[in-house]
């Protein structure tokens, strides 16, 4: 089973 | 004043198109430069950005920076009105509420008007590092939609597993599984097609799982361009990116599905 990742993980809010 | 024409109005069209059912309104950022826009879908998965250089319009002039909020359904309802081979010319005032796009046949035996009343839009926008992938994947665009559309009939995830001899996309569903394999294509072959060919970079091989939902939104930019580039890198979004000669550029970027 996979979950599905957010892309605010990956990058951040400018 | 913000103003810009391109010959190929059909283009600016199929751009709409690739964005439309990701996003559903987003910022056109204008400046001197050209044209921007960043926009993630409603679940925060997917993020598409358009570049467009000034380049490529064949009038471009924009005095101060204009931000032009817009719902891309109302758009591509006026963009339905443009002919096939139109000119199409976009302009705003810097404070106006609304932008006018015109369209001109060839000939211009006919020109159209329609003006579209902006929005504010209040958006987050991400930061998108410049990052040294792991393995980056040019391909021809309709082999990578066939794959993505194919696939997606047998399951829901797509694992892409790139070694330096090929790039493998796996599926498995209730039905089964599978998967297929593109072949580097040889480097002596100088008499192919460029855009034909698979070419694969690789730093390290590289194996991560992506919703084939999205990949297969993002196959609407099949239209732009012969070829996509896929780059990836170990627990990292993917970046699926479609050229267009001289005009920029529409990216996404897709989080990838972790195994819990």
């Amino acid at each position: 089973n996979s979950m599905q990742m957010e892309l605010s993980t990956f990058f951040s809010k400018v | 004043m913000f103003e810009c024409a391109l010959i190929q109005g059909e283009l600016f069209r199929k751009l709409i198109a690739s964005v439309q059912d990701l996003v559903q309104d987003g910022n056109f950022m204008c400046d001197a430069n050209g044209i921007s826009l960043q926009g993630m879908d409603s679940s925060h998965v997917a993020l598409v950005a358009l570049a467009l250089k000034k380049e490529g319009f064949v009038e471009y002039r924009c005095d101060r920076d204009v931000t032009l909020g817009i719902n891309f359904a109302n758009l591509a309802k006026m963009l339905k009105c443009m002919g096939a081979k139109d000119r199409l010319s976009i302009r705003a005032q810097d404070e106006g509420d609304s932008a006018s796009f015109v369209f001109e046949s060839e000939d211009s035996s006919r020109v159209s008007n329609f003006e579209l009343k902006l929005m504010q839009i209040d958006q987050e926008q991400l930061g998108v590092p410049e990052t040294q992938y792991k393995a980056v994947i040019r391909m021809p665009s309709s082999e990578f939609q066939r794959i993505c559309k194919d696939l997606s009939a047998i399951g829901d995830t797509v694992s892409i597993s790139v070694t330096k001899e090929a790039v493998k996309f796996s599926v498995g569903g209730d039905i089964g599984s599978g998967d297929m394999s593109l072949r580097q294509s040889e480097s002596g072959d100088v008499d192919g097609d460029d855009s034909e060919k698979v070419m694969i970079e690789l730093e390290e091989p590289v194996q991560q799982n992506f919703a084939l939902r999205y990949l297969n939104n993002f196959t609407k930019a099949t239209a732009l361009s012969k070829t996509v580039t896929l780059s990836l890198g170990t627990d990292m979004p993917l970046v699926t990116e479609y050229k267009m000669d001289n005009l920029g550029s529409i990216r996404y970027y897709l989080a990838p599905k972790i195994d819990e």
